[in-house]
């Protein structure tokens, strides 16, 4: 464990938390890309299903569990409590461009050929497009909520930070994984045009929008 | 050491 890591999976946890209190708080998740969250939901519940087979720490084992436990929250309360507020019409994204290409990259691109390392690798692939549906929606209604900036800064911070972690632990611990790496870059860079945004304008206190 | 990260790794 060093800093970046533990920074990034703070990031992480904030920006789940975020979306959770913000879809909470407004009884409402406008903007919010259910699809998104799915992937997650889908995310998070194949790439630890080793919390069955191994234990790692504490630390380890109650952040798996709070990701997958509030993953699940988000997915139930944009479907099924706040349903009448999902602006389902905007999250048009077509998933199954994604899960497919994934999962079958998953099958030929692994460690090792084995169904818990397959769905190991499908969810470190999957992580990296996930985001995909929500980016989409933005750009296809041209704006967002500050709040949902934040969460999606968090999320992109969170992505950052990892791979100064890559950099820290191959120099001192001689220790890299090329997929978690080569997944990790693509993901950071599909923020990078959200990163620029969210610097010239909501920090400057505007809304995040988008020219017509 | 090359590995994987997935055990110790969020």
């Amino acid at each position: 464990m060093n800093i970046f890591r533990l920074t990034g999976d703070l990031s992480h946890l904030a920006a789940i938390i975020i979306l959770l209190l913000k879809i909470w708080k407004t009884r409402s998740c406008a903007g919010i890309s259910g699809k998104s969250q799915i992937l997650f939901a889908i995310v998070f519940t194949t790439r630890y299903l080793d919390l069955l087979s191994s234990f790692i720490s504490l630390y380890n084992t109650s952040m798996k569990v709070i990701y997958i436990g509030c993953a699940y929250a988000t997915v139930y309360l944009i479907y099924m409590k706040f349903r009448a507020t999902y602006d389902g019409n905007h999250d048009s994204f077509r998933v199954e461009f994604l899960v497919v290409p994934v999962g079958g990259l998953a099958v030929l691109i692994n460690h090792d050929f084995s169904f818990l390392e397959i769905l190991w690798t499908f969810s470190i692939y999957l992580e990296s497009v996930a985001i995909l549906p929500q980016l989409f929606m933005i750009s296809k209604t041209g704006e967002a909520e500050t709040i949902t900036t934040h969460y999606l800064f968090c999320l992109g911070l969170y992505r950052a930070l990892y791979i100064v972690n890559w950099i820290w632990r191959y120099y001192f611990e001689a220790f890299f994984d090329l997929i978690a790496i080569v997944a990790g870059v693509v993901q950071t860079i599909l923020y990078c045009d959200f990163f620029y945004l969210y610097v010239t304008k909501v920090l400057k206190g505007k809304k995040l929008s988008l020219p017509a | 050491a090359v590995g994987r990260t997935r055990h110790d790794e969020l």
